[in-house]
């Protein structure tokens, strides 16, 4: 659980819209998180990252009380943050995409399927049934 | 590597904490991506 585990996380170039989710991740984590983790972890991001563009976009015109509302759905909406909505996938040598199982490490990612020494290479899409 | 955004996930009573810069530059070991 100490070492550290660094990773290139992306949209699937195949099965995301890239107007929709562009952004390349930079990001690191300890190597017993597993792919549950990462995909809960994009999941919470992404919920937020929407949350702050929408009160951006709201900004002035939203009217006494307004907030207090907000307040109470993203609540909400963050509790229901969960692992299956997003399916995570590496690269695999015919250009190809695995689709990874939950339960794995990403240290056992790393070392089973990524084997070189660079920065693991992940990529994400909605899970279908969402 | 510009703002590091820092956040805790749970799952089964496990927390693991992720860390994610805007850049890799800086923020990477290395391989290449520094």
């Amino acid at each position: 659980p100490g070492s550290e585990i660094e990773l290139v996380f992306r949209p699937h170039p195949l099965l995301v819209n890239t107007q929709d989710y562009s952004q390349t991740r930079y990001v690191k984590t300890t190597a017993n998180a597993t792919v549950d983790h990462l995909s809960k972890y994009l999941a919470l991001r992404i919920a937020l990252e929407d949350r702050q563009r929408d009160s951006q976009s709201d900004a002035g015109t939203e009217k006494e009380g307004g907030a207090k509302g907000e307040e109470a759905a993203t609540g909400a909406s963050l509790k229901n943050i969960s692992e299956k909505q997003y399916t995570i996938y590496i690269p695999t040598s015919g250009g190809q995409f695995s689709t990874l199982n939950g339960s794995l490490t990403l240290e056992l990612v790393n070392e089973k399927y990524w084997k070189v020494r660079k920065p693991l290479e992940l990529y994400y899409a909605p899970t279908k049934d969402q | 590597p510009g703002e590091v955004t820092v956040t805790d996930v749970t799952i089964n009573s496990l927390t693991v904490t992720f860390r994610e810069a805007l850049a890799a530059k800086g923020f990477f070991r290395g391989w290449g991506l520094e």
